[in-house]
């Protein structure tokens, strides 16, 4: 997996 | 999008729709710290970047166009707008003592070295601590409208929300961010103490007023 998640939360 | 983060985001919504519902309203910004709201927006500005970048989703981009213009938007009605209403006497907080340790710890617990993900992280860490000058403020003057005791107990409710959303996520998505939780529950208990007092008097129809 990536290393930084996607910011897909506010 | 389950129906804990949908909670947190209206409540957050809302808090930001009060704020500026009183400051129009009373045209004026007494009791309210402008340094907390500006620590909001430089949160909001360091987080939203990804707007240029990356789409979730209408829901996602109109939240954070709102979030950003209305954070902009009361710093200018507070700086500018209704300056001699803003009680900067008792706005005292040092904001470099948030800024200085939140930007640092950014570039140090972080998911990823670039610019993107640690302006991100340091708006997660910097948003867990950017009501301290208002809560000072509160704390200071002993009481707060209750206009802004509600302001205070939505935005304070928003993220104890998104911790259910995130125990949900946990569960049911197999998905966690462990900067977001930690920094959301630092930011959740600075509220406790403001909730005790909100439930015990505001609620009850009497002013916030802290014990001499």
């Amino acid at each position: 997996g990536k290393a930084a998640p996607d910011h897909d939360e506010l | 999008m389950n129906i804990f983060r949908l909670a947190g985001d209206l409540s957050h919504l809302a808090a930001i729709i009060i704020l500026l519902i009183k400051i129009w309203k009373t045209r004026s910004c007494a009791g309210i710290s402008g340094r907390s709201q500006v620590l909001f927006a430089i949160v909001f500005i360091t987080r939203y970047l990804d707007l240029f970048t990356n789409f979730i989703s209408a829901y996602n981009t109109a939240m954070k166009v709102f979030f950003l213009g209305s954070s902009i938007g009361t710093v200018y009605l507070m700086y500018l707008k209704f300056k001699a209403t803003y009680d900067h006497n008792h706005d005292t907080f040092r904001i470099e003592f948030l800024l200085l340790p939140t930007a640092l710890l950014s570039l140090v617990l972080n998911h990823e070295f670039s610019v993107m993900e640690i302006l991100w992280t340091f708006s997660i860490y910097l948003e867990s601590v950017a009501i301290l000058p208002q809560l000072f403020m509160v704390s200071k003057t002993g009481e707060a409208e209750s206009i802004t005791s509600h302001y205070l107990f939505a935005l304070g409710s928003y993220r104890g929300l998104y911790i259910l959303n995130w125990i949900y996520r946990y569960y049911f998505e197999g998905f966690y961010d462990i900067i977001a939780i930690v920094a959301g529950c630092v930011q959740t208990i600075l509220y406790c103490d403001f909730f005790y007092l909100y439930i015990t008097k505001v609620l009850k129809g009497k002013k916030l007023q802290l014990p001499a």
